[in-house]
């Protein structure tokens, strides 16, 4: 609570950014991949980053074991690490690529863009 | 992001173009998207990667990038691709083009024989559909106009007379159409039902038959027509109007790695295989050495 401001957010060198979604963006030619994806080229596939801390914020989705977890933390760092800032809704995106028969293929590829984050 | 691969929606609109044009607007063939890497992977890798570029690249067929499309957008728009009656509730939808030879003989062209090599389908998918694709071109001068009466367009697995579907034509209709020509559309999820086990479908071909039976209206089937005057004589056919076997199935396998372990096996000598036969390697001796700070 030292690090609280009256609006209870944090400032300082030890503000750490709460779990939450951010950008990542593919790029399968850069991966090496062009040679059998035929598109998409790139794709946005987000990420999830930030901290886990005591209080978690419902949006989060805890797990009731994450809460738990959190709370441990909270009391004894040492003891137990925070809960982990992860991928809580994936969609999917379709692609178009080259099988090993050289024949084109399209597939829809589960859980290859992160809708939402969560602490579990 | 995605919708820079994509080409604008006005483009659609527009006149179609050639799909090789349309591949280079929105997204790039095989032999586009390697061609800047060539030089520095023949020179690094040597003869296999040479070879591999020596080989022949895919040009993804109009239908396949049109079908991209169409789902990509109802992605986009939270519309779940597979819940198009088109799709056939299928999550992989696989193109193969006929490999077929042309009968050059000048007589008339009865039956004619679209074969498919089916080798990569796997057991484990559930296959859910299939069609057949044939581009029929629209009858030419030599179609003579006195022709009436109806033509079945029959499809049948080879050397057996099990009919899978069929397609009457109006031939009068036919020929007062101006169009450029068409797809006829068949139903042969039946000729790859029941799958036959993995051994066994390696190196597996489909072969169906097609032919066309003449028939009037009030009178039943008759003789056998010439393909070739109905537009669908394979001579000299663009990789575009050439006949697809598309099939449609269910994959229960959710992840990239099959397809990267398959892209691995058949380019031993590619970087990309080097750097996925790498990533996992690496991996290991990182979590191996921080076990070993550990202790």
């Amino acid at each position: 609570t030292a690090y609280n401001n009256r609006h209870g957010k944090r400032h300082g060198k030890k503000a750490r950014l709460r779990c939450s979604k951010k950008a990542l963006h593919v790029n399968f030619k850069e991966l090496g991949w062009d040679d059998w994806i035929i598109a998409p080229l790139e794709y946005e596939a987000y990420h999830c980053e930030g901290v886990c801390d005591f209080p978690l914020r419902s949006h989060l989705e805890p797990t009731n074991h994450a809460i738990i977890q959190t709370l441990m933390n909270s009391m004894d760092p040492g003891s137990t690490p925070p809960s982990c800032c992860v991928p809580t809704k994936l969609t999917p995106i379709s692609i178009l690529y080259t099988d090993a028969g050289n024949n084109v293929v399209y597939k829809q590829y589960e859980d290859m863009v992160v809708e939402s984050c969560g602490c579990r | 992001c995605q919708q820079a691969t994509i080409p604008p929606a006005a483009a659609a609109a527009a006149p179609a173009p050639h799909p090789r044009e349309s591949a280079k607007a929105g997204m790039r063939t095989r032999r586009e998207s390697k061609a800047p890497r060539l030089p520095r992977d023949a020179a690094r890798k040597g003869p296999p990667a040479a070879a591999a570029a020596a080989q022949p690249r895919v040009e993804p067929h109009e239908y396949m990038l049109s079908l991209y499309r169409t789902y990509s957008i109802a992605e986009k728009l939270g519309i779940n691709a597979s819940f198009f009656q088109s799709s056939k509730a299928a999550n992989t939808i696989t193109s193969f083009v006929d490999r077929g030879r042309d009968d050059l003989s000048p007589s008339a062209l009865r039956r004619q024989k679209y074969l498919f090599d089916v080798s990569t389908l796997a057991d484990k998918e559930e296959l859910v559909g299939a069609e057949l694709r044939l581009f029929r071109k629209a009858p030419g001068d030599h179609f003579s106009k006195a022709q009436t009466g109806l033509a079945h367009l029959q499809v049948s697995p080879c050397l057996s007379g099990r009919l899978l579907d069929s397609k009457a034509l109006d031939l009068q209709k036919e020929a007062s159409s101006r169009a450029d020509g068409d797809w006829e559309v068949f139903d042969v999820w039946q000729a790859l039902q029941p799958r036959q086990p993995r051994k066994q479908q390696q190196q597996q071909q489909l072969c169906l038959e097609l032919r066309a039976v003449g028939g009037t209206r009030t009178h039943g089937p008759g003789q056998m027509l010439d393909l070739r005057s109905l537009g669908l004589g394979r001579g000299a056919r663009p990789q575009q109007e050439k006949a697809l076997l598309v099939v449609f199935t269910r994959s229960r396998l959710k992840n990239l790695f099959a397809e990267l372990r398959q892209e691995r096996e058949n380019q031993p000598g590619h970087p990309s295989a080097h750097a996925l036969s790498r990533a996992p390697a690496a991996h290991g001796h990182l979590r191996f050495q921080s076990r070993r700070t550990r202790r």
